[in-house]
């Protein structure tokens, strides 16, 4: 889901 | 993860490391901008508000600790450890960085992915890291000579956005529908705003003169 994947940098 | 992402974030863990290897061994902070270390603890805590809430990995969890103790100790030595104190130019570090926080806040209440707590919180996080360099930026106008370590931390922490751009764009051509314009456009203000300094980095190095911003 584009939720995670933009938080899983820093 | 991706070797653009990895060096990036290497190169933003050896500008911190390099900051309080500075202040820790030799005890001084001349030429740093306590307003910049303000506004990065700012940047980690509003960024790593989920930390205890959504976890990603390992990695991920240890470089938030990792960011938030680094940026928190380095303003607590700067404010209360006596030796490295008295090395703080407070005439020189002027900027009203307080002032760089209300534009970020507004921005961000206005242009967000989506309007929840948490987002409008990352989203001002990456408004305020893109100018949080900026009171830093003015002090070395000021100060004219920078020291090695500070020149080194600077051009560290402005080549770690810039490793994460190619990370983007990396992103961008192997995943479908990876699209972050807030972050990419964020990104890039705040790599552009070093550009000035890594001309005159580079220029520094080439002729190997000290390190000097034009006035």
């Amino acid at each position: 889901s584009p939720e995670t994947d933009s938080k899983d940098e820093l | 993860m991706n070797i653009f992402r990895l060096a990036g974030d290497m190169t933003h863990l050896a500008s911190v490391l390099v900051l309080l290897l500075k202040i820790h061994t030799i005890k001084s902070c001349a030429g740093v901008s306590l307003k910049t270390q303000e506004l990065y603890v700012i940047v980690f805590a509003t960024r790593y508000l989920d930390i205890f809430t959504s976890f990603v990995s390992i990695y991920n969890s240890l470089m938030k600790l990792i960011f938030l103790g680094s940026s928190f100790s380095i303003v607590w030595y700067m404010r209360y450890h006596k030796a490295v104190h008295r090395t703080y130019d407070r005439e020189q570090d002027t900027f009203r960085h307080w002032f760089l926080m209300l534009p970020c806040i507004l921005l961000a209440l206005l242009i967000h992915e989506k309007f929840t707590f948490f987002e409008v919180m990352w989203t001002f996080s990456l408004y305020l890291e893109a100018v949080a360099i900026l009171p830093q930026l003015v002090l070395l106008q000021r100060t004219r000579n920078i020291d090695n370590l500070t020149g080194q931390y600077i051009f560290l922490l402005g080549g770690y956005r810039g490793f994460y751009i190619l990370n983007w764009i990396y992103r961008y051509f192997t995943e479908p529908h990876y699209v972050h314009w807030i972050t990419w456009i964020s990104g890039l203000v705040q790599t552009l705003l070093y550009a000035d300094f890594f001309y005159y980095y580079f220029l520094s190095w080439k002729n190997n003169k000290k390190l000097q911003l034009p006035a």
